[in-house]
């Protein structure tokens, strides 16, 4: 074929005994949206970094993955966002790390490749570059969803840190 | 943790990769995702790579980099170094999985964990969405 595309959605303790039937038809939904969204520009013969952007931005808008809105949660309540984009003609790339307040933490890593020298922008530098990149930027709450939340509290009442639960909430 | 890769038609490749990390993380732990060559790499000579999984482990042996390298200075296949890398990754205890897409336009993952989301499509008409 003269075009292709993958997605993932995260990995892990994912088991047709874990993942109710809701949440199942949930994530293949957003899977097909964000798979579709990369192809449909792909087809139209436009570039893999413009169609793997496009496919991960939906994603990060899915509650149903660990990404943007439906993001895990830190020890303090708080969302902290990583993001990277690379393009294979000239191995360019641009990453964030830590940002809290961008909608969708893949455009601000492109906005690092093409409007920084830089490739790793990290915390408040980093959101203050999204500002002043003019790229959307939401409340902190919009990312949080209440499973996440009881997700958080769970692992914090049982006197847990991240590494006991992994590959289960990360 | 999300991503993607591909391949367009001109034969250029790229990758891209976003996360909330792990639930509880503390001191301002960064895993693999923004870490170029860990949790995501393309290049033109070989092939784009997207991670998710314990983003220590893929910190450690460079994952994406590493399948790349493979391909480019061993000629390997990306899925048959996937494969390896994938393998090494498990020997060191830890898990997760990659999607990979080759400068020639094959694509498809690898993984060591029960389930991974995720999805792909082609200019061949291929669609395909799976979880298990």
């Amino acid at each position: 074929s003269d075009w292709t595309i993958l997605i993932h959605g995260g990995a892990g303790v994912i088991t047709r005994e874990t993942l109710d039937p809701a949440a199942e038809a949930g994530a293949r939904a957003g899977l097909g949206a964000a798979v579709d969204a990369g192809a449909a520009i792909l087809a139209a013969g436009g570039s893999a970094i413009d169609a793997v952007e496009a496919a991960v931005r939906l994603l990060e808008d899915d509650p149903h993955f660990n990404a943007g809105r439906g993001a895990a949660l830190t020890y303090d309540g708080a969302v902290e966002l990583d993001a990277a984009i690379m393009d294979g003609r000239d191995r360019a790339a641009g990453a964030v790390a830590g940002v809290t307040r961008t909608r969708h933490p893949v455009s601000l890593a492109r906005q690092v490749l093409g409007a920084s020298p830089h490739v790793l922008l990290g915390g408040a530098g980093a959101d203050a570059f999204a500002r002043e990149q003019g790229l959307d930027q939401v409340e902190p709450e919009w990312f949080e969803i209440p499973e996440r939340r009881r997700q958080l509290e769970a692992m914090r009442a049982r006197g847990g840190d991240h590494f006991d639960i992994d590959m289960k909430y990360g | 943790t999300v991503g993607a890769v591909a391949r367009d038609v001109a034969g250029h490749v790229a990758a891209a990769t976003s996360t909330g990390g792990v639930t509880g993380k503390r001191w301002g732990r960064i895993g693999d995702s923004p870490l170029i060559g860990a949790g995501t790499y393309a290049d033109d000579r070989a092939g784009a790579v997207s991670a998710t999984g314990a983003g220590e482990f893929f910190i450690r042996i460079g994952v994406a980099h590493e399948i790349a390298a493979r391909k480019r200075m061993l000629g390997e296949t990306m899925l048959g170094a996937g494969d390896a890398v994938i393998a090494e990754l498990g020997a060191m205890g830890g898990s997760g999985g990659v999607i990979v897409v080759d400068k020639e336009g094959e694509g498809g993952w690898r993984f060591n964990t029960p389930g991974m989301y995720r999805a792909m499509a082609s200019g061949g008409g291929r669609r395909r969405i799976a979880i298990f």
